[in-house]
């Protein structure tokens, strides 16, 4: 059974590239067979791996507008074990052309069904933004959503439009949309706002909060410069970790449903 | 003169309403009349402002869709000698909206003429997107865009997105746009991540760099959770005298043009 989750939050900066990369690495690090599909037209999950966002042509915008068989767009890295369908700023454009589309909203997950029984996990990175795009991943992650909450005051703030957003994308287009789980990230213990911001989510959430908590690690900023996830820049930090526990409790998890 | 600057990166989580909230408090307590209007559904400057933004009816929506007199939006704070047009979640639909709307791209320029004498200064803060909203934001800033890059590899990398959409905007809809500045934020001196960034950045955009850094904070983090800039939540703080010399450094720079 294929699971596909979308990183969604339209607060910027939480964590969702960072999450979907090295979440899929060490899902792949498993022998999971792992896709990322890089929804955001900044194309940060597409640099993070390495890759030139303006070198490749191959994207999900061809598969959204184009209809183009997403398989045809799937890279394959060997070395991190991991698939991607890659973004460029092309991308940005969708948001306004998907208006006229028909069945604009659905048209990732259509295009998703063509690869979808050659993986375990399908993770979607989504932009800041509770647009088309957005909608069109939330439509797409038949398993749920995973949202990487900043431990910061705003990130907290912002949850309450976001859960409004999922109410209503489950009432018109994807009547079993969840979500998978609130996942803490950026978390540095010396500041009282960091234990509130965890302490108000698990009191509001409850168990629908990963236990794992991602701590602020400058080895995660840092691995996207060299275009690894931190399985592969740093393995032994904090950082990665705490992304490798947040795999292994997915899993658990997702086992016992 | 009237001074009007846009916040704006598509790269979330920067510091844009950061920005626009403190150096708006800043510029105001040196006497100045300074209006910021909220062009984010996330409605962020709104609540770091102390206001619930599902509260406030009368936003920067109404203006752009209704064409109601931005006059009639525009909130006064006593204590903060701060103007605020406000936003709520009801903007996200303006993005779509605006497609089919006449001079969808100029109608915040237009608004914004109704009160542009009563202030010497007005911020624009943008949602992470490069959007209509943002557009909106780029053709009403008449006097340039402030541009804050958080000392990370992954903004780093937007920029360059960035600056195609500041020409595209500058050869279609607004020949006067220009970078104003480029402000360094989360400066975190401990990591080489942080001194490789803000070293890339002035040797690739040289004086357009403001000499101010705001350092990583969490008292500015903190502020937006009590709802008062960082000048009224802890003056002393290194991210609250960052903020008072950049709005010194602004001042001082706009009357040398
Ligand atoms: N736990 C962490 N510790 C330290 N830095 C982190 C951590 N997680 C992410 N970062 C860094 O913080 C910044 C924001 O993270 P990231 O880009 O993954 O967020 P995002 O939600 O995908 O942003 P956007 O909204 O722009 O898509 C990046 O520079 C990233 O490298
Ligand atoms: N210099 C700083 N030091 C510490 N924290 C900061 C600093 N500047 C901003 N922050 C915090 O970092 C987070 C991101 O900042 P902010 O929300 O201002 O960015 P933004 O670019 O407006 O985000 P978005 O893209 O979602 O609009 C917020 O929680 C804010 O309180
Ligand atoms: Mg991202
Ligand atoms: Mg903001």
């Amino acid at each position: 059974m294929t699971r596909i989750y979308a990183m969604a939050n339209q607060k910027g900066g939480v964590g969702k590239t960072t999450t979907a990369i090295n979440l899929g690495a060490y899902l792949a690090a498993r022998g999971l067979r792992v896709l990322l599909v890089d929804v955001d037209p900044q194309a940060n999950a597409t640099s993070s791996l390495g890759l030139d966002k303006n070198q490749v042509s191959a994207t999900v915008y061809r598969s959204l507008i184009d209809e183009v068989s997403l398989a045809d767009s799937v890279l394959q890295n060997p070395r991190f074990k991991l698939a991607l369908v890659p973004s460029n700023p092309q991308l940005a454009g969708a948001e306004v052309e998907l208006v006229g589309l028909l069945g604009r909203e659905y048209r990732l997950l259509r295009a998703i069904q063509t690869v979808v029984t050659r993986f375990d996990y399908i993770l979607l990175d989504c932009p800041p933004s509770l647009g088309l795009l957005t909608i069109n991943a939330l439509v797409a992650a038949q398993h749920g959503v995973i949202i990487p909450v900043q431990c910061e005051y705003l990130a907290l703030e912002g949850l309450t439009q976001l859960t409004q957003t999922l109410d209503l994308v489950r009432k018109h287009l994807n009547p079993k949309l969840r979500i998978r789980g609130l996942l803490l990230t950026m978390y540095d213990p010396r500041t009282n706002l960091s234990q509130q911001v965890v302490s108000q989510v698990r009191s509001h959430f409850g168990d629908l909060v990963f236990q794992t908590v991602v701590p602020r690690n400058v080895r995660l900023s840092e691995a996207p410069s060299y275009g690894e996830p931190v399985l592969f820049f740093d393995p032994k930090s904090a950082g990665a970790l705490a992304y490798q526990a947040l795999a292994g409790e997915l899993v658990r998890t997702d086992d016992q449903r």
